[in-house]
């Protein structure tokens, strides 16, 4: 680590590519970097969201020569790039050098290796001395991209600082770019709570940590996914989601930030600020959220208490907040999730699912959370 | 130390390995007057010190393998003390 081992207070971090080299294409430059990103992912808790504007906590670029940093690069070869440790302002951002001559491959410079180290960087860790690590400071292709393994070093290194990830478990995924296992939820475990649930496009997603659970007509089985298989840029840990239907958006919420994504494809100008949807600068996260489609009346659960959102008019509803028991007797906070189906609202919370009749007004069904995932 | 006969031509390599180890070492001032006499022991320490970080044999010399790795494309960030 850097001298004083400066590090990130916060494990969700944004990140925000300001510029692009014209050696490849834009498309290239964000998935290298997601990729990147992942692999630091991957063996922390830490999770990280791109913004399309404004200042991120890693800002990325590219400039050749002096580029008002006092380090100015130097030309074709030698200094590649650099990047500043964790802190406000111009810590934590990177810079590459425009002079080289950034590829996808093995010939010239490989973006996603140097990507890769000077994010360590940006995430605290210093050069390491050990040939075989990423933080090693000579550049070194001998590692395809395809093949890339963090060496223990540069796990111990970025793990000193944040952790190993929340389930360094045992059971194997095989993750492109890391071998340390990660542990998929089990779907038919009593204690399984969710994080979210929403429709979307006829179908159900059921999220958990880093993965989602999708049931579809067509294959009673779920399938279980990565997040980031469909949304690389997406953080994982969701806290709600909910499907505007007449809109064919999935809006996906953690903490005071909301994406809006359209199939596998997130929306320019995401992530918002959920107060920008009205709510007070108090609220710091959302629990859940459902949407009724013939009402297109949106709710929000937070705490003890709920909003309704109108999404004709995109506006917050007056005389919200209102206490959740006063509207949904039997529905005890917190909300971990919430779905609308058959007519009814069906309420996650830890384990149990409320079943809950909107004209009824009253529970009329528990079961277990996973039981829409045949267990 | 008895004057050299002729003033000799720096070997670009001096400039250039005196340049790597300020930008990367943390070469100070007082050992970059003295890095023309490079037998000097400060100035052969701080290429020792290179080469042990860099995984080379510590002979202490701008011998052939260490300018093969101090020339090849790194990472812009010092190997020691970080930016100032």
């Amino acid at each position: 680590t850097f001298p004083g081992s400066p590090k990130w207070r916060k494990t969700h971090l944004t990140y925000r590519v300001e510029n692009y080299t014209p050696d490849l294409p834009r498309e290239s430059v964000d998935a290298a970097i997601e990729k990147a990103l992942k692999v630091w992912e991957a063996v922390t808790p830490l999770t990280f969201s791109r913004l399309s504007e404004g200042e991120a906590d890693i800002m990325i670029s590219f400039a050749a020569g002096e580029h008002g940093d006092f380090y100015p690069f130097d030309g074709p070869g030698q200094s590649l790039a650099h990047a500043y440790p964790p802190g406000p302002g111009f810590y934590g951002d990177v810079h590459f050098d425009e002079d080289e001559k950034w590829t996808l491959g093995s010939s010239g410079i490989n973006f996603f290796l140097v990507a890769a180290h000077e994010l360590g960087h940006a995430l605290g860790l210093f050069h390491s001395d050990k040939k075989e690590s990423l933080m090693y400071p000579v550049y070194n292709f001998s590692k395809s991209p395809a093949h890339f393994r963090l060496s223990q070093d540069d796990i111990d290194g970025i793990q000193s600082l944040y952790g190993p990830h929340p389930y360094s478990g045992v059971i194997v995924v095989p993750t492109s770019s890391v071998s340390p296992r990660t542990e998929i939820p089990t779907k038919c475990d009593p204690s399984l709570s969710f994080d979210a649930v929403s429709p979307l496009r006829g179908e159900l997603l059921f999220f958990k940590d880093r993965y989602l659970w999708r049931l579809s007509h067509w294959n009673p089985e779920p399938e279980v996914h990565l997040i980031s298989a469909f949304w690389p840029s997406l953080p994982s840990h969701l806290d709600a989601a909910y499907e505007a239907n007449s809109k064919d958006r999935v809006f996906i919420f953690k903490g005071t930030q909301f994406w809006a994504v359209r199939g596998s494809e997130v929306q320019a100008g995401y992530p918002k600020s959920i107060h920008t949807l009205g709510f007070p600068l108090a609220v710091r996260k959302i629990d859940a959220a459902v949407s009724d489609k013939e009402t297109k009346k949106t709710y929000f659960f937070v705490g003890d208490q709920y909003w309704r959102f109108d999404e004709k008019r995109w506006l917050m509803d007056k005389g919200f907040p209102r206490l959740i028991r006063d509207d949904f007797p039997g529905i005890e906070p917190q909300v971990d999730a919430v779905l609308q189906a058959f007519g009814f609202f069906y309420f996650f919370h830890g384990s149990s699912q409320f079943e809950f009749d909107p004209n009824a007004k009253m529970v009329t069904h528990t079961l277990k959370s996973n039981s829409w995932l045949l267990c | 130390y008895p004057l050299q006969g002729s003033v000799r031509q720096e070997p670009p390599n001096m400039d250039f390995a005196q340049r790597y180890l300020e930008k990367y070492y943390n070469l100070d001032k007082i050992e970059k007057q003295m890095f023309k006499r490079k037998d000097s022991s400060p100035v052969v320490k701080k290429i020792q010190e290179m080469q042990k970080f860099l995984g080379l044999e510590m002979t202490g010399k701008l011998d052939s393998n260490t300018m093969d790795v101090m020339l090849k494309p790194r990472c812009g960030v010092p190997d020691v003390g970080g930016f100032t």
